[in-house]
Parts: C-alpha cells; sequence; structure tokens
C-alpha cells in the first residue's frame, strides 16, 4: 500500500473515461475498462459506478508525453500508463500513453480500421474547418457517416477516410464509405465474407448491398495483415505483398532490422519508394494495464513479486487471474467481498503466560536442551551496560537480556527495574546470548532467537533449539536481531540491512523477501543490533542509542537506551 | 535500412534515469530524511525488486529489464 495506507472511505467508487485511444472502438475501450474494474470488486465490497458528467474519483484519460501532470509519458513503449493513489483532485485518477498501440492483447485482428479513400489510416489530430478533431465525426455530412482525415489539415489535401463504428465490421468501406454488408451477391453467388472473386489484383473486396451489380457499389477489405495499423512514415497502411531486397513478404517482417520490431512496406517494391511502416507488435492489452493502474488508483503500490498483476513490468497473459499478494493487498486495504473484514491488526496485549506456568500441561521439556543456570551477580547494574544482547516486551513489560541475565522494567505501582534475574532459570533451554526475542500474544508463545538457532516456550515448555532455516530463512542469515509483531499473525525479523516477514501460524516466510530496511523504514540505521516493537512504537538500537518510530513511519526520537528506556540517573 | 532513432543515450545514463525515474536513487523517508544512495545500491534494490540476481552492477539482463515496457509508478514509495 502507499504511504499511509491511503484508500478511497466510500465503497462506492466511481469513474469516468474522459478521452479515447483511437486504436480501439470505444464500445472495447469501455469494456475493457469494465472488465478492468471488476477484477478488484471480485474480491472486495468495492462497487464501481460510471459517470458520464462531472467528476468522479476515478478520473481515466489517454494523453501523450506531457499530458497535463508532472510525469510525462515517453512516446511508444518505456512507460505506458500511471495512476495516482486515492485522494482529492489528481489523486485515483489513471493515465494512458497514447503513443502505444492499444489492443486486447490478441494483437491487430480485432482493430477498428479507419481508412480513407486510399485505404490510408486516419490520423488525429485533424482540424476541420477550423475545429480540431481527436476522433472520427460526421460533422460536415449529411448522411452522419463517422470520417477522419489522413493528414492534421483536411482542406489542403482532400483526403479523408470513413470510420466504421462498429468493430464487427473490421472492413474496410467501399468507394463512398459504406461498410460492408453481408451477404452479398455476386454473378449469382451469394458471399458472406470479402472476396477476390472478379479481381485480377488480389485485392479483397465487398459489396454494400446485398445485389452487387444494381448500385456497382463495393468497397475494399484489407486483409488481416493489412489491417494492421502499421503506418509508415506518411502513415499509409501496409500494402502486401510487397518486396525487400528480391525476396516477396504477405506480412510485416522483422527482417533486416537489429531491434526485431515489425515493419512492412507500402508499395510492391520497397527499394524503389522507399516507403516503409512499422506495424505494430501484439500491442499492450488495455485491460491488463487498466486493472494494474486500477489497482494504483484503488491504494496499491508495486509488488515484486512477478507473477503478481500490480508487479511493475508489462507481460501479457491469456487467462488472467489476481495474485494472492494482489488478492492480500486489496482485502488489507478493504476487506473481503463477503463476510466480516480480515481481523484489523491485534494490538500488543501483554499475556500471562510468558513465564513457564508450573501447573502448564503442555509437551514435556526436552530434557537434552536445558543449560546449567547461570549464577547471578545480584551486584551487575543495568546502568552500566553500554549495549544489551536484545531488548524487548514481555507481558506488557520491557525485558533487557545480556549474557545469561536479564532485567525487567516493570510498570505499576512498585514500578521500576528489577533484577538481575538468570535467563536460564526462568527459560531452562536457552544459552546466555540472546540476539533476539518476541512475544506471539494469540499463541501464547515466546520466541527466542540465538544465532542461528530458536526456540518457542509455551508456559514452561519448550520446542527447539531448532534451526531459523526451518522458517524460511535463508542460510546467509547468521543471526536474527530484530523483531517486530505486525498483527494478522505477523512478524517482521531483521538481519543486517534486510529484514523478512513471517507468517507465525504457517511458521515460514512470506514470498517478495527480504525487503531493504532503510527502503521502507527510512531514516534509521540499516544495521539495527537490535529492533523491538513497545508501547505502539518500533525501537531500532545501535549501541548505546536508539531511534523510535511511530506508526506512520516517522522516527520521532532519538535518545539513549540508558537514560528513556532503562531510567537510569 | 531505416532503423528507429536509436536515442545514442548510454546504458548507464539509461540507468541512470531508469533507477532516478523509479525512486531508487533517491530515497525520501517519512521522517524527512534525504539520502542519497550509491547506483550499486540503488541496482541492488531494484534487482531485488524485479527478482533478478542483487549483483548490483548493470548487467544484461538489468538492462533489458529496464528496457521493459512498464508502469510509470515509482517502485519506491517517494510517489506523491
Amino acid at each position: 500500500t502507499f504511504e499511509g495506507d491511503l484508500k478511497w472511505d466510500h465503497q462506492e467508487v466511481t469513474y469516468r473515461i474522459l478521452s479515447y485511444t483511437p486504436d480501439m472502438a470505444t464500445s472495447l475501450v469501455d469494456d475493457a475498462f469494465a472488465r478492468a474494474f471488476k477484477v478488484w470488486s471480485d474480491v472486495t465490497p468495492l462497487t464501481f459506478n460510471r459517470l458520464f458528467d462531472g467528476t468522479a474519483d476515478i478520473m481515466i484519460s489517454f494523453g501523450k508525453i506531457d499530458h497535463g501532470d508532472p510525469y510525462p509519458f515517453d512516446g511508444k513503449d518505456g512507460l505506458l500508463a500511471h495512476a495516482y493513489p486515492p485522494g482529492e483532485g489528481v489523486q485515483g485518477d489513471a493515465h494512458f500513453d497514447d503513443d502505444e498501440y492499444w489492443t486486447l492483447g490478441e494483437g491487430p485482428a480485432v482493430k477498428t480500421l479507419y481508412g480513407n479513400a486510399d485505404g490510408a489510416m486516419c490520423h488525429f489530430p485533424f482540424t476541420f474547418e477550423g475545429k480540431s478533431y481527436t476522433t472520427c465525426t460526421s460533422d460536415g455530412r449529411s448522411d452522419d457517416l463517422p470520417w477522419c482525415s489522413t493528414t492534421a489539415d483536411y482542406g489542403r489535401d482532400n483526403k479523408f477516410g470513413f470510420c466504421p463504428s462498429e468493430l464487427l465490421y473490421t472492413f474496410g468501406g467501399n468507394a463512398d464509405g459504406e461498410k460492408c454488408v453481408f451477404p452479398f451477391v455476386f454473378l449469382d453467388k451469394e458471399y458472406d465474407s470479402c472476396t477476390t472473386e472478379g479481381r485480377d489484383d488480389g485485392y479483397r473486396w465487398c459489396a454494400t448491398t446485398s445485389n452487387f451489380d444494381t448500385d456497382v457499389k463495393y468497397g475494399f477489405c484489407p486483409s488481416r495483415e493489412t489491417a494492421v495499423i502499421g503506418g509508415n512514415s506518411e502513415g499509409e497502411s501496409c500494402h502486401f505483398p510487397f518486396v525487400f531486397l528480391g525476396k516477396e513478404y504477405d506480412s510485416c517482417t522483422s527482417e533486416g532490422r537489429g531491434d526485431g520490431k515489425l515493419w512492412c512496406g507500402t508499395t510492391d517494391s520497397y527499394d524503389d519508394d522507399k516507403k516503409w511502416g512499422f506495424c505494430p507488435d501484439q500491442g499492450y492489452s488495455l485491460f491488463l494495464v487498466a486493472a494494474h493502474e486500477f489497482g494504483h488508483a484503488l491504494g496499491l503500490e508495486h509488488s515484486n513479486i512477478r507473477e503478481a498483476l500490480m508487479y511493475p513490468m508489462y507481460s501479457f497473459v491469456e487467462d488472467f487471474s489476481l495474485h494472492e499478494d494482489d488478492i492480500e493487498g486489496i482485502q488489507y486495504l478493504y476487506g473481503r467481498k463477503d463476510g466480516p473484514d480480515p481481523t484489523p491488526p491485534q494490538p500488543n496485549t501483554p499475556s500471562t503466560t510468558a513465564y513457564p506456568d508450573p501447573d502448564d500441561t503442555d509437551k514435556p521439556t526436552d530434557p537434552t536442551t536445558t543449560t546449567t543456570a547461570t549464577p547471578v551477580d545480584p551486584t551487575k547494574d543495568a546502568c552500566k551496560m553500554n549495549k544489551f544482547d536484545t531488548i524487548t516486551v514481555i507481558n506488557g513489560e520491557l525485558h533487557f537480556f545480556n549474557d545469561g541475565l536479564y532485567w525487567r522494567m516493570s510498570s505499576g505501582r512498585d514500578g521500576g527495574l528489577k533484577g538481575p534475574f538468570s535467563i536460564s532459570e526462568t527459560w531452562p533451554a536457552l544459552p546466555a546470548v540472546i540476539d533476539s526475542a518476541f512475544e506471539n500474544t494469540l499463541a501464547r508463545k515466546l520466541y527466542f532467537f540465538s544465532g542461528t538457532r530458536f526456540w518457542v516456550y509455551t508456559g514452561k515448555s519448550v520446542l527447539g533449539p531448532r534451526s531459523i532455516e526451518k522458517l524460511g530463512l535463508p542460510n546467509t542469515v547468521q543471526k536474527v536481531e530484530g523483531a517486530l509483531q505486525r498483527g494478522k499473525g505477523k512478524v517482521l525479523l531483521f538481519s543486517g540491512e534486510n529484514y523478512w516477514r513471517l507468517d507465525v501460524k504457517a511458521q515460514k516466510i512470506d514470498k517478495g523477501y527480504p525487503r531493504y530496511t532503510d527502503a521502507v523504514f527510512g531514516g534509521v540505521p540499516n544495521d539495527a543490533h537490535d529492533v523491538f516493537q513497545y508501547n505502539g512504537h518500533m525501537y531500532f538500537c545501535r549501541d548505546r542509542f536508539y531511534w523510535r518510530m511511530n506508526s506512520r513511519r516517522q522516527v520521532d526520537r532519538v535518545g539513549y537506551v540508558k537514560y528513556d528506556l532503562l531510567q537510569c540517573t | 535500412f531505416p532503423g528507429d532513432i536509436i536515442k545514442n543515450m548510454t546504458d548507464s545514463e539509461l540507468a541512470e534515469g531508469y533507477l532516478k525515474k523509479f525512486g531508487y536513487m533517491d530515497t525520501l523517508t517519512r521522517s524527512g530524511f534525504q539520502s542519497m544512495v550509491s547506483t550499486s545500491k540503488a541496482l541492488k534494490r531494484m534487482q531485488r525488486q524485479m527478482g533478478m540476481e542483487e549483483t548490483g552492477e548493470l548487467d544484461k539482463s538489468t538492462l533489458e529489464a529496464m528496457k521493459r515496457p512498464r508502469c510509470g509508478v515509482p517502485d519506491v514509495a517517494n510517489y506523491r
């Protein structure tokens, strides 16, 4: 999630489509966006309502390069889109780079064709009678047929093309731009698609009415390849076959290019007229990119799990489904679709079982694991120490461990620092040096870490020592130096400049870890030798000092362990 | 053959721009601390985010990853 877990404070989220791409029929764009929202409404209580005017939570638009915010796009490929986390104004909005070639991801087969009288592609924006158009228009036509211009200035070259409004008619139009209508009859034979019958140039054609003869109207139906909205430097559509270095091509090719891009020639022979165009490859799936961007618009940051939708890099997948990482993230913010919200993070209520409880009937202690009790030197003064092996909270009280002894800062009437006590008298199985410890209050268990081993105490019975690799920590970890309970049975384990998230119930490290401590907990030393949670704050200790961080992950205090935590004078 | 006008940006310029654009270089921490990160450290972070081997080097696979189409939202939470 974004900083501060930004999210919408209502479940009925609204959206509005402000502009379209010329790459796809508007009905397809509408559908792609609706399906992208459904990805998230399927797993949360959120609903998405489309507005056609006014201000919606999520305003969607297409733009190129500088498109009105401080984050310009970069032409074809590279950046595809971006979106802002929930909030007012531009927050929550999603922008798509229209220098990309937007499709359903399967490539051009379902491209809507815009064509002018000689098959050139439509170009936007174009001006007509002083007005600029970014999509087809029926202005200036009595028959209301949508048309476009092949160049920026309609007037000058008098070239214009008809823009079939329905996606299904992905075929070109006839000389006066009618859509092909099927079936039609030619020489007493019925056709339900374009044909090359009766033509010697191999072009495919269709008739605009069921009877070709009577109105002698017909149109060219570009083949699939020509339908690839390629475009040479002057926007002509690709024509096939074309010849390149003596070889004939009937579809786009990457021959002769070092970057593998697909291209086509606009005439039969590439060489003589030097016209060529790029044939867009599969294009980018508007649905997939929109589903990702709407994840941001709902409050999700990037994932580092390749298979997750919120992974920053684009890759086309046929049968898409959300990864558990995406679902966990969105449900953390908005809860599940049905049933109660996931249990909110439990407050760290101190349990009463952290100490071995004599009448506990748990599994017996493993006799091989006890160690001889460390003799306690009652004069050992905690205030004379510069550094502790570990500090942690047990039963709501701070505990300071060092070399076989521990002290505890008890609250209440007779508060103040108590100890030293012998570690091995209280927890016989433990070694003298404890690197870190945490209390799992829900399960009433105490975890102790020393080197690459760990012990779990439940009352007086203990499990361990076991290797920390059993939890999924890599064998490169020499010791666990800190632990932060994060609610919902998760605990962050710190070692060196990294941290991992442990699912305590599963006894397993979650995927997507380790992460750098300073990337998430900015402002604290990334080599803290101790990390613990206390009174709603996170403490990072190095030498005699601690850095205290609040729940918004801001360092709000730096001080001496001795004076502030041990309250030495 | 008329190729793309491949911007004659060097690989390290491309990498530098990428690491900056997606928040790996200068991290503005929540506590307001501004810390510049070395390129090698920033590369390691980016390699980790992309699930790659964390070499801290601008190797071929890292460079290719930087050229792949992606979302414009930074990977490190500096995005306001």
